[in-house]
């Protein structure tokens, strides 16, 4: 469902450059619960981006849901991601001017779908993440891991075929982690979403049936778990 | 050095309110390593920020440095910040336009020091850090981890009196995390630089001296703890 072929990314700085990403080859199967893990600034956020189709490679290839990215203009790189990907940022990215009901409804308007169902499916989302109560609140009356909590309801709303998580728990305390790890477990197990995350809370680890370890944006190590 | 009587923030929301802080009193005196622990909501950001005097209660007192911070203008109150306190903020809030250099020189300039001595601080903080190489880069060239530990150096540079800590380790891995609190620590003990941290980090709450979890607004516990 993710493919990557010697994904390469140089950022230009002067006279040197920063290779963020260097031929990095993997596959992820349909299902997959994997995540990323490293020291800050080994990669993980330029990888998830470019397979999240945010971001071009310099050189190689990422091929999502069996179409190589960089042939896509951004239109239809949007209409992708708009169909099949979920994206939890770093940073959360919410719509500071719309409600948090709005913020998560976003990815449901271009669906064939009611104003009633609609409402539905936010509800059920924000149940999800325990902020039901502040359907009609604004971002910046939120706090640090409230926020967190919208960018992932948002993200899993229109229940994606890949969700793609970059550190979505930096901000949460133990509860609602598990709380929100038991609910994408879940909807991994009955629906096969696949799940990438980037991560460097242990608590997420232990939930990964993959670890792939980055260091100096190269793959360091790939191991599989069992889990119960 | 900090102190709250019946510390009460509200926030008026339509026709509900939210109690952020409910009648919270604390103590601190000058040298302690302490933080607030307590689920997402709990109220930690909003004890910080009105103790950092960015931020007035809506009753009740906040007394800082022997000064009680509601009689302040806004004025007097950037100066007592500017003299005795580094922020570190949960989202960072780092100058987009400037260098990672000049954004951890920021609390300098207002200093009797030369470009010199300025120079060779800034290098000295960068260090710690772990970010010497990127002097030059600007916070959108930067990881999420690298970010937050550009606002550390900012907040420690002066070496003030209070550094408030708005959960900084959220974004980092164990190593730089580690790295950090070592320094801190040692600031603190050299220094008797006063720490007080918001977290859901067990790496830092294993550092605390004191340890006070927050729940709803207000202080469900205040623990102390031996430390080698
Ligand atoms: N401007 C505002 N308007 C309304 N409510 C607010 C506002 N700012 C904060 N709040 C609310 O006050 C409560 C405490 O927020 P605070 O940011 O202090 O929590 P926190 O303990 O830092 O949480 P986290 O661990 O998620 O960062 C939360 O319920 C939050 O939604
Ligand atoms: N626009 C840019 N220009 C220059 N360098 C960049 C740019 N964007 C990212 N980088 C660099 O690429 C490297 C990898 O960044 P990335 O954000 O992928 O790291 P990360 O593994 O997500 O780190 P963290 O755990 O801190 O979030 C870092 O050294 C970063 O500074
Ligand atoms: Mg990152
Ligand atoms: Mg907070």
């Amino acid at each position: 469902v993710i493919q990557t072929i010697d994904l390469t990314k140089i950022y230009p700085m002067g006279e040197h450059h920063i290779t963020a990403l260097n031929r990095v080859t993997l596959t992820f199967t349909r299902g997959e619960f994997a995540g990323l893990v490293g020291p800050s600034g080994s990669g993980k956020t330029t990888l998830l981006n470019i397979v999240g189709t945010l971001d071009t490679p310099t050189s190689g290839q990422a091929i999502v849901m069996g179409t190589e990215t960089s042939a896509l203009t951004s239109l239809e790189a949007a209409r992708l991601r708009r169909q099949h990907i979920g994206f939890i940022f770093q940073t959360f990215n919410l719509f500071p001017v719309y409600t948090v009901f709005e913020n998560v409804e976003f990815p449901l308007l271009l669906l064939n779908l009611s104003p009633a169902e609609r409402r539905q499916r936010v509800m059920e989302a924000l149940d999800w993440v325990g902020l039901a109560d502040r359907a009609r609140s604004r971002p910046t009356q939120l706090s640090g891991g409230q926020s967190q909590r919208v960018a992932i309801a948002r993200a899993i709303v229109k229940k994606p075929s890949i969700v793609i998580a970059d550190e979505p728990t930096a901000n949460l305390d133990a509860e609602n982690s598990y709380n929100i790890l038991d609910i994408m477990l879940r909807l991994n197990r009955e629906l096969s979403i696949t799940f990438l995350f980037a991560t460097h809370d242990e608590k997420v680890i232990r939930y990964l049936r993959r670890k792939i370890t980055l260091f100096d944006g190269r793959v360091a190590r790939d191991e599989l778990f069992e889990q119960p």
